[in-house]
């Protein structure tokens, strides 16, 4: 990369803010296949469906008072061995907001309350694996309708509290306990199966671009004599 | 005094010329972004096209300054443009799409679809 493309594409955000907000979200290679199908893209493409339509209108009766979703997959997991009927391992999300542009209005930890395992079936409930001994709960407004064999926790009290970093990265961990319903043997399957994205978060922001400051084009000549072709600019960057 | 009224181009007629919104409809694939762009598909930005006429009516939705301009293009000086024509209202649009962490990120996105058109 030229110095000259390096530093023009250093000014995008400032000079075309949706181009820099794309830029920013947008992956640097494609995403990976798994990406692209599972429990967590059809869970969102539901809650898609529910808010626009076909064309990507958003629908008049808004389900939610939020303009953008975002579904947070565990950076890491840990199973504890299990002890009599209880199966249980803890989650941690990495939070890294970016409090400028976006403002939490909900938080919740979605996850299947019901497993079924081949000879076994197990029942599931999450709750914040924290120090304190009081935790708040709840706080936000409705979400969508949830597609079935899901459930949600509201966690926005707790996360806006707690673990909303003012900046920086935060960790969030979530303990999921399971309960085996039968007396009959779970075998080894139920890591498998606790660990086939059954539990992710999900954060509901209000997302704006007004906080992102605009350049004028006569400051752009200014700073930049002979070099403030827009359109060459938006080429390099696509 | 105002002057001659200026006829349209031959073979056209005014609808065709005169400013209005038209549709049009580009695919995420064609702007590249079909890697991280899951739904839409298609997105419609339609677009604005066709000449700003003498007489601004209000459905145009023109400011004053737009009908001051037409009079000064008429009137003083004819190396003055006419109004443009462009967008007046915009609608969002919704997007899902793949974040560079692997989050899957539900966002609506202002000003994105061109809604009507005005002379300005």
């Amino acid at each position: 990369v030229h110095a000259q493309d390096a530093v023009a594409l250093a000014q995008v955000p400032t000079l075309l803010p949706l181009l820099g907000a794309l830029l920013q979200e947008a992956p640097r290679k494609s995403p990976r296949r798994r990406l692209t199908r599972g429990r967590p893209l059809q869970y969102m493409l539901e809650l898609y469906r529910q808010n626009a339509d076909p064309h990507g209108r958003p629908r008049e009766k808004r389900i939610f008072s939020a303009n953008a979703v975002r579904l947070v997959r565990p950076a890491g997991r840990r199973a504890l061995p299990p002890r009599g009927p209880w199966y249980v391992q803890t989650l941690d999300f990495l939070l890294e907001p970016n409090r400028d542009v976006e403002q939490l209005v909900r938080a919740a930890v979605v996850y299947r309350p019901h497993l079924h395992l081949s000879r076994s079936h197990l029942s599931c409930h999450v709750e914040p694996w924290a120090h304190k001994s009081a935790i708040l709960l709840g706080g936000g407004s409705l979400g969508f309708a949830l597609p079935e064999a899901w459930a949600e926790r509201d966690l926005t009290n707790y996360i806006q509290q707690q673990v909303w970093p003012p900046k920086g990265k935060r960790v969030l961990h979530i303990q999921v306990r399971c309960q085996q319903q039968e007396r009959t043997e779970v075998g080894l399957g139920w890591r498998q199966a606790l660990a086939t994205d059954t539990t992710f978060l999900v954060l509901y922001f209000n997302n704006t671009f007004k906080n992102v400051p605009q350049t004028g084009l006569q400051e752009l000549v200014l700073r930049n004599p002979g070099g403030a072709d827009l359109f060459s600019l938006a080429r390099r960057v696509r | 005094q105002v002057g001659p009224v200026r006829s349209e181009a031959p073979g056209q007629s005014l609808e065709q010329t005169q400013c209005s919104l038209h549709p049009f409809q580009v695919s995420f694939h064609q702007l590249g972004w079909e890697n991280w762009i899951i739904a839409p598909h298609l997105y419609s930005p339609n677009y604005c096209k066709g000449a700003c006429p003498r007489v601004l009516h209000s459905g145009l939705h023109s400011p004053n300054h737009a009908i001051i301009q037409n009079l000064i293009n008429e009137l003083v000086d004819g190396s003055i443009p006419r109004p443009s024509c462009v967008p007046y209202k915009y609608t969002p649009i919704s997007v899902l799409l793949i974040e560079a962490s692997g989050s899957i990120l539900y966002k609506e996105y202002e000003d994105m679809i061109a809604q009507s058109c005005t002379c300005r």
